[in-house]
């Protein structure tokens, strides 16, 4: 942050950081004349809001030093700020980490699956970031509005694949240890077979049921 | 079941080729499936009944049973030389409510591999693959836990015997909630303020004996024992352990990074945090792993409500799956979405560990701080989310989700653990936040 602020990194930048030293657009273009597909507006408006989080909690950091805070006390006084800056950062990460699997994928028809999931990802992370979008301007009603709409029809995109989908993570039913979950679907009876295997049903009449509530009843 | 049939024969997608992006290749996906079916075909790894009817006690034994199995069977089941097939044959066997080697293998083992020197690798590292021994990993303390430099555990150099005498000099300094501590674990790995020439230089990894290796009894001057039930994990017997003075000679420090000679002369580490490099891989696998906790939630809620039936949303055109409420998508894809993105973030954060640590054997740091902060913040975001999401896909399954038949509330209890467990994640948002101010 005291390197965005001077205007430019003293050393080498890791991947990791470079979006810090980007001057992104004014504005999100996100619902703007720019395709629901194309995710550039997306990820520009995450590095946004982290650009800004990060420079925003460390001015507060300054401004309490400045008042004669201890460097410890402003720190704790502005972590609640640091915290959001932290949470967009790894926002930032994990979305370009998944859009850049995405695009590796060789094959049309999953490449298209897992196009709708990233989809899904990035408009309800949008969603989730909107107070922060907007907070300063950045993004406007109708772009979050935009934003939530393009999660629901991605909803309905995904439904017919959904069960393929949760396949595709391959875990046996040894490994999800779940009726409910049961790959063939015969959920119900089995239920109840589990359900047959609770030490309860050992015996027909607890031991100590005369002793409480048998006897509660007698008298 | 015709309901779950009709869904696949919709897909537009082959279901094995997203598998095998998941699971890192074809290869990988049918050794997957072929160990899956070796254990299947082995009633003996099999639990007797659920184990969720199961007392703890029945539940650590019925563990330490199968774990006796999944090393004699390993050979046969899968490729020594890798890994991750051994510990998915294990988790086959033992299902996710923890066993008593879950440390030494996932976390010892690496520890020892990252901080040992060679001397101390040829002595140990042959007998911990061959678990001679069962070693686990001591750092967090009743009154500290991430906060490594204020844990009280100490370890004073005696230079005329050439000793440690390690020490719990206060009730919050016990050590508190290592896995398989309690019972299972004859030696452990300590982290304790190493103190010589009478300065502190921080905490520091120590490996020692705590059980006879015949009797399995406590050694003297060291009091063990199990901490009691816990939200999840009820077949790990997390443990607390006090040292009494506790002598162990010099070369039980770790010498692989920082070294004391016999002197007690202090040899700092070329990097100061790379004692936390066994934290690290975990924060770096955690996140992979979460993304497997999610995925089952989401695979159970997903299947669930295309058996279940519920309501009507036309009038009078019968009753529909409830996947068909945009209400019970909204519930669960983003989910599934967040879980694909957790694996992708996971086998990042995993190559990229690997890429740095194999830099640091060449003495170059510089990535250390990138890797420790991208990793405390996925950690944190993956942990916190995938609880929530398997908590909404407990919640899509109706009241059935409250049934352990449903397998989601064990799941919840041990995603859940990673929120606190190898940095508690407010701690760790703060610890990326350092990063981001420096950078």
């Amino acid at each position: 942050a005291a390197e965005m602020k001077s205007g430019g990194p003293k050393e080498a930048l890791t991947p990791l950081v470079e979006f810090f030293f980007k001057t992104g657009p004014r504005f999100s273009r996100i619902g703007t004349n720019v395709p629901a597909e194309d995710f550039e507006p997306i990820h520009e408006s995450f590095e946004h809001v982290a650009r800004r989080l990060t420079l925003e909690a460390f001015e507060k950091t300054e401004n309490l030093k400045k008042q004669g805070l201890t460097t410890e006390i402003a720190l704790n006084n502005s972590a609640v700020d640091w915290r959001r800056a932290s949470h967009a950062f790894t926002r930032v990460a994990l979305a370009r980490i998944f859009g850049t699997r995405v695009q590796q994928c060789e094959d049309r028809g999953t490449q298209q699956v897992l196009n709708d999931i990233l989809k899904l990802y990035l408009y309800y992370e949008v969603g989730e970031a909107a107070a922060e979008l907007l907070e300063d301007g950045f993004a406007d009603g109708q772009q979050i509005k935009f934003a939530k709409q393009q999660v629901l029809d991605t909803l309905g995109k995904i439904r017919p694949n959904a069960i393929s989908i949760v396949d595709a993570f391959d875990f046996n039913d040894r490994e999800l240890n779940s009726v409910l979950g049961r790959r063939d679907g015969h959920v119900y009876e089995n239920m109840l077979e589990w359900a047959k295997k609770s030490p309860l049903n050992k015996q027909e009449v607890m031991p100590f049921h005369h002793q409480y509530l048998g006897k509660m009843m007698e008298e | 079941n015709p309901e779950i049939t009709e869904e696949r024969l919709k897909a537009t997608f082959n279901t094995d080729y997203l598998s095998a992006k998941l699971w890192n290749g074809y290869d990988k996906l049918k050794r997957r499936r072929e160990i899956a079916q070796y254990v299947e075909d082995h009633p003996e790894l099999h639990d007797p009944y659920p184990t969720d009817f199961m007392e703890r006690e029945q539940k650590l034994e019925n563990a330490s049973r199968k774990v006796l199995l999944w090393m004699e069977h390993m050979e046969k089941a899968v490729d020594l030389s890798d890994q991750q097939e051994g510990l998915y044959f294990g988790t086959l066997i033992t299902g996710i409510d923890g066993h008593p080697l879950g440390i030494h293998l996932i976390m010892t083992i690496p520890a020892l591999m990252n901080n040992a020197d060679e001397e101390q690798l040829d002595e140990w590292l042959p007998k911990a693959f061959s678990r001679e021994f069962v070693a686990t990993y001591s750092q967090t303390e009743l009154g500290h836990g991430t906060n490594l430099s204020k844990l009280e555990t100490t370890a004073t150099y005696d230079p005329k015997t050439q000793e440690w005498i390690l020490d719990t000099p206060t009730v919050t300094a016990t050590k508190w909630w290592p896995g398989n501590l309690g019972k299972s674990a004859n030696y452990t790995i300590v982290m304790a303020q190493l103190i010589t020439q009478g300065k502190n230089h921080g905490a520091h990894p120590f490996f020692i004996q705590v059980r006879d290796e015949k009797t399995h009894k406590v050694l003297p001057g060291l009091t063990i024992g199990d901490i009691g039930p816990k939200f999840g994990m009820h077949a790990t017997d997390n443990g607390f352990m006090q040292l009494h003075k506790y002598r162990v000679p010099r070369r039980a420090m770790l010498m692989r990074n920082a070294k004391v000679l016999p002197d007690g002369t202090y040899v700092p580490p070329i990097h100061p945090k790379l004692g936390y490099s066994s934290m690290i891989f975990v924060r770096s696998a955690v996140v992979a792993l979460m993304s497997q906790f999610l995925s089952t939630a989401c695979v159970v809620g997903t299947r669930y409500s295309v058996i279940r039936r519920q309501g009507e949303i036309t009038p009078g055109a019968g009753e529909v799956k409830i996947l068909d409420y945009q209400t019970q998508q909204y519930r669960i894809f983003p989910h599934i979405a967040r879980a694909i993105a957790f694996r992708f973030g996971g086998i990042f954060l995993l190559d990229m560990y690997q890429r740095v640590m194999g830099q640091i054997k060449q003495g170059n740091t510089e990535a250390l701080a990138d890797l420790h902060a991208v990793a405390s913040g996925m950690k944190a975001v993956a942990t916190f989310q995938t609880a929530l999401g398997i908590e909404q896909c407990r919640m899509a399954c109706g009241g059935h989700g409250f049934s352990l038949a449903s397998g989601l509330p064990q799941v919840y209890s041990v995603a859940v653990g990673g929120c606190t467990y190898e940095g508690e994640n407010m701690v760790l948002l703060l610890q990326l936040a350092r990063y981001l101010r420096k950078r």
